[in-house]
């Protein structure tokens, strides 16, 4: 089972649609500061189920949308989907039927979000227990935000057991 | 559940302690799940509930402890500690922002060359945000994201040739 | 107390503002002294307790929260807001550890500008722990601090060619 | 008044004495991931009072002194001194009739930290209150710490007026 491609519209500085490639082995990501690199990462993290607003470096869900600029208006959509392959049919029983599938969020403004996996709306647990049971997620240590690759070092030994959690 | 935490555990410091001698040219380190004692005073020895505890000792160096290492010193440790993870237990992806900002040369190489292993070993895709030269070097394709449009995203393949330039303008 | 206190308000703001602008290449920010609400419930309206609140907006960006910037776009606007209470209270001595870190070699440059502008006019001595070539190249004089005995710092005086060469080592 | 010289002994890594010269402009501070240029910086903020464990990212003040390595044995003191120049007398009222003296702090394993100024035995408080008359101190923002640099931006706003307060 693999993740082979992130497409975003309307989510923070990615007003246009825009698809992300994801292919085996190393992908760099380069651009001057404030271009949308970290924002980039937020739309996989978000896609996962992501619901600690913090995460996301805002003040309430709401603040993913395209907020606007001095040139372009705000919009009240955003949406990010996440193309995965299963031709071994690992995935998880309910999905397993697929060969691929995309995972859908959206969220409208002061509506908040709605989840879909292949076409079926589901709820956000859903989503999230699906990237739990592949390894990965929005509380996985294999996302690390940036500044936070001290934290596992930081944190306290209860919290850096989840991680071994992971590893079971 | 406990029997499987406690495996993942011999397994996770297994890689960390191989790792850890691999980012670091040398030194040691190890893991220890340790008890923690709960609000109520009682000592709590079960694994599920118990604390993890990260030994690390550079080369030539006194084990000492976690917070006195460097900031360079802390992210090759916590990243030893990620792949360690990895190693148990690939997931299908793995993302890193700008991990390598606190590193010098030697360790940004040595970084690299452990992505690249790891990469090659696990079918792991690995996304790598970074502005350093060196990484962007190592990488198997890059991408730039510009604000041509001021305050918008858009997203390109670059070759090594024009991510140089694109770090170098703003 | 409360005089000088608006009064030092009102100096920062318009050092921070025009700051802002030169590190950033135009955009534009602002300091407000805004009442806190206190445990009761009540509007502290004493300057004394107020709290600091920054705006900020980078070029062609609209002013949002300062926790929608981007890491380097936050390390840039702290450092105007830094320089700002330098240039109204210069301290003797002023120590940065790897500020530069987060941010790209436009943004560097730019700091470096201004830090030398800051260091010519207040006669402030500045210390900067730096990894980035760019920054040591701006530096008047360079100290490396080496292990040649694994374990054991020492300081020497080096030129840039030989602190290339350092920073290639470990 | 000017910060002339740092010099440090027995100091965390920095075991044999060590001489630093602050001069006028700009002086970069280079090296190798953990070869000791934090501790150099921590060297300067203990030296003005800091009692702040955290700070100096130990667990007890004494983790500052030398602790051993693999090949040399522990040492039971640590001292720094800083040298001040007062040409055109300008220092806060008690030290105002020196031209230059030192400002000097001494620990030794479990018996705490003595302070000097120009020789004499002076309390924590104040060496502490020397350094804030003049604009500085450990709690100064022109002391900024590896990783904390984004820390003015996501403080609470009340905590950033403390900086106003250094301005007054
Ligand atoms: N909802 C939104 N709508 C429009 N723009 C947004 C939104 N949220 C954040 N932004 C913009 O995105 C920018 C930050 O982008 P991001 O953090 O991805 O930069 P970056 O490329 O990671 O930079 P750095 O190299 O400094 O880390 C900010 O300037 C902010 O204004
Ligand atoms: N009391 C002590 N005695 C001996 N060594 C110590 C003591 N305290 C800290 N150290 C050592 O100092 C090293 C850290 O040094 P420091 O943080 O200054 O590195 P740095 O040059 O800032 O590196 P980086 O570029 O990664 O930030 C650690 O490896 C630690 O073992
Ligand atoms: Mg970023
Ligand atoms: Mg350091």
């Amino acid at each position: 089972m693999q993740f082979v491609k992130l497409r975003l519209s309307g989510f923070k500085s990615f007003v246009e649609p825009t698809e992300f490639a994801i292919e085996p082995g190393l992908t760099g990501i380069v651009g001057p500061n404030g271009c949308g690199k970290s924002n980039l990462v937020e739309a996989l993290r978000w896609v996962m189920g992501e619901n600690r607003v913090k995460a996301l470096r805002g003040g309430e869900m709401d603040d993913v949308i395209f907020a606007g600029t001095s040139s372009r208006p705000a919009r009240n959509v955003a949406e990010v989907s996440l193309l995965v392959e299963n031709p071994l049919h690992k995935a998880p029983a309910a999905y397993n039927d697929m060969a691929d599938f995309d995972i859908v969020r959206r969220i409208e403004r002061e509506k908040g979000s709605a989840y879909r996996i292949g076409g079926r709306e589901v709820r956000a647990r859903d989503v999230q227990l699906f990237f739990q049971d592949v390894g990965s997620g929005a509380h996985s240590p294999s996302l690390v935000s940036q500044g936070r690759i001290g934290a596992i070092i930081q944190a306290k030994p209860t919290e850096r057991r989840q991680i071994l959690e992971e590893a079971a | 559940a406990r029997e499987r935490l406690r495996e993942a555990f011999t397994k996770v410091d297994g890689h960390f302690q191989d790792l850890f001698q691999r980012l670091f040219g040398g030194g040691r380190a190890h893991l220890t799940l340790s008890p923690v004692m709960g609000a109520d005073g009682q000592v709590n020895d079960d694994p599920l509930e118990a604390g993890l505890d990260v030994m690390a000792s550079p080369p030539g160096k006194k084990l000492q402890s976690l917070t006195l290492l460097s900031g360079g010193e802390q992210a090759m440790t916590a990243l030893a500690l990620l792949f360690a993870v990895f190693l148990t237990n690939p997931a299908p992806i793995c993302v890193m922002d700008e991990v390598d900002a606190p590193l010098d040369d030697a360790n940004v190489d040595r970084f690299c060359k452990l992505l690249d292993e790891i990469g090659r070993s696990s079918g792991v895709r690995f996304i790598v945000v970074t502005h350093h030269r060196l990484t962007m070097s190592k990488m198997d394709r890059l991408f730039g994201v510009t604000m041509a449009e001021r305050g918008i995203s858009t997203l390109v393949s670059v070759d090594l040739r024009s991510a140089e330039r694109l770090r170098a303008t703003a």
